[in-house]
């Protein structure tokens, strides 16, 4: 109960929730990305300053791949149409799903990064668990959880997002916020391109040497891409990779030729969806088969 | 039956005893974190701490705090640290010098590397049980992700991608003058 509850709190007594007029609103932003759409509504607009929320819809084409990102607050989605693949990066925990059969520390990289033979030439893939999700998921994730999301299918996933700025778990701000790991994205939660209030301008620092770097906006831009190198151990040219300047597909990107994960099949020995929510209806839960 | 609990509740644990490291290697340095789990106390106060030590040019890899604020404080030596915004703005990138602190917010990224000079903080956490994920090395974000997601958001290669997720294999810190090849890392034995 850091800050978001007594922020929250502050707002009250401030009659920030004095409402004596409701609206039904429609999104008041839109991001155009590759693949794709993210339309937010205005979070200071006093019905979700009151309540302490943010809400944003995503709409994801198919082969639309939603870049890593997290966020400052706990937040649920609505899955209103569609069906893809979630990843989540839940720090500690294991890759448990493996393409082959591999070494305990997966490929053998020398000095530099070049890649040595023997076991890495077997290794294919390892990350963490990824799920698939379908039309009337509701999908929850706490604070600070990286996801990734990416459209299999062959219609576009619409996906309706509630953020919980003033929940306990985050002690920043009540503004809602994304940390993208990748691309260069738009803030989805500024309003017609002005800044969030109390936020400064956009202020491109300088990279190593002193050069004018271009536009960027995950957070690997603000490292020097030098500690990157280091920090990989791979050479400038790869880390400077990381920082993604310029790249203006925004956060939904198309994967040309469909993504290649480590996954298990989609429906096994007859067994879709429909069946696995029979069994799910009746008690057989959806681990139940070994 | 306060006699039993409150009044015997202990408030004391020692986090700078290098032999009692969570996490050690010999060429980089150590770190210690001293959360709920180990002085149950810190729960009631929703706060915990770490001490770290980074050997000179010794990086500890970006990072960023799931559920808590941090403040840094320099013990001995100095650092460079740089701290990212959600936008990928650099807030802090400064030295930070004996007797002084910094605060890292909740999300924002941070490194931080020892220049010339060993160096020795304590960072206090808004949390009791504050939980990082590293964006670099074994146990990292990248890791996590399908190759094929890293290829395709930063544009790089399948190789490169795999360089990017395997070519770090510390976990935490690890020194720079290393190629990086050499898993070090390991328990300090008391």
């Amino acid at each position: 109960q850091r800050y978001g509850a007594s922020q929250q709190h502050s707002l009250r007594e401030q009659g920030e929730c004095r409402i004596d007029r409701l609206d039904a609103l429609e999104p008041t932003n839109r991001i155009q990305c590759e693949a794709g759409v993210v339309e937010s509504w205005d979070p200071n607009h006093e019905m979700f300053q009151c309540a302490g929320i943010a809400v944003v819809r995503h709409i994801i084409e198919p082969n639309g791949l939603v870049l890593p990102s997290f966020t400052n607050s706990p937040q649920l989605t609505y899955i209103v149409e569609g069906n893809g693949i979630l990843g989540t990066v839940i720090p500690g925990c294991p890759e448990t799903f493996q393409s082959s059969q591999q070494s305990q520390f997966g490929p053998q990289f020398g000095q530099g990064g070049q890649m040595r033979g023997g076991e890495g030439q077997r290794f294919q893939d390892q990350h963490q668990k990824i799920s698939r999700f379908r039309q009337g998921d509701v999908i929850a994730l706490p604070t600070g959880v990286a996801q990734w999301v990416y459209n299999d299918g062959n219609r576009p996933i619409i996906a309706v997002t509630l953020l919980d700025v003033t929940n306990n778990e985050n002690q920043l701000d009540i503004n809602p916020r994304r940390f993208f790991l990748a691309g260069n994205p738009q803030d989805e939660h500024e309003q017609g391109g002005q800044q969030r209030q109390g936020r400064r301008p956009q202020q491109r620092q300088l990279g190593e040497e002193g050069q004018q770097r271009g536009q960027c906006n995950n957070v690997f831009c603000g490292f020097d891409a030098r500690f990157l190198a280091e920090a990989f151990n791979v050479d400038l040219e790869t880390a400077r990779r990381l920082q993604n300047e310029n790249d203006n597909r925004n956060n939904i990107v198309r994967v040309e030729g469909g993504l290649q994960v480590v996954r298990p099949p989609r429906e096994h020995g007859g067994r879709g969806w429909e069946e696995e929510r029979e069994r799910e209806r009746y008690g057989g839960g959806r681990y139940d088969v070994n | 039956g306060l006699e039993e609990t409150l009044c015997t509740m202990r408030l004391r644990e020692n986090i700078g005893d290098p032999s009692r490291a969570d996490v050690y290697t010999q060429q980089a340095g150590h770190i210690s974190a001293l959360n709920s789990h180990k002085l149950p106390i810190l729960y009631w106060l929703q706060l915990s701490a770490e001490k770290g030590h980074l050997h000179r040019n010794a990086i500890m890899v970006p990072h960023y705090n799931l559920n808590c604020h941090s403040v840094v404080y320099a013990i001995r030596g100095s650092a460079r640290i740089q701290v990212v915004s959600d936008d990928g703005q650099t807030v802090f990138d400064e030295e930070l010098r004996e007797g002084q602190l910094v605060v890292v917010p909740q999300n924002f990224a941070v490194v931080k590397r020892a220049e010339n000079e060993e160096f020795e903080w304590v960072s206090f956490k808004t949390n009791d049980n504050a939980m990082v994920n590293p964006l670099a090395g074994r146990t990292s974000v990248m890791r996590a992700l399908p190759d094929e997601v890293i290829a395709n958001a930063y544009q790089v290669s399948r190789e490169d991608a795999k360089r990017l997720k395997y070519s770090r294999r510390e976990t935490t810190v690890f020194s720079s003058n290393e190629s990086g090849g050499s898993f070090s890392e390991r328990r300090a034995e008391a």
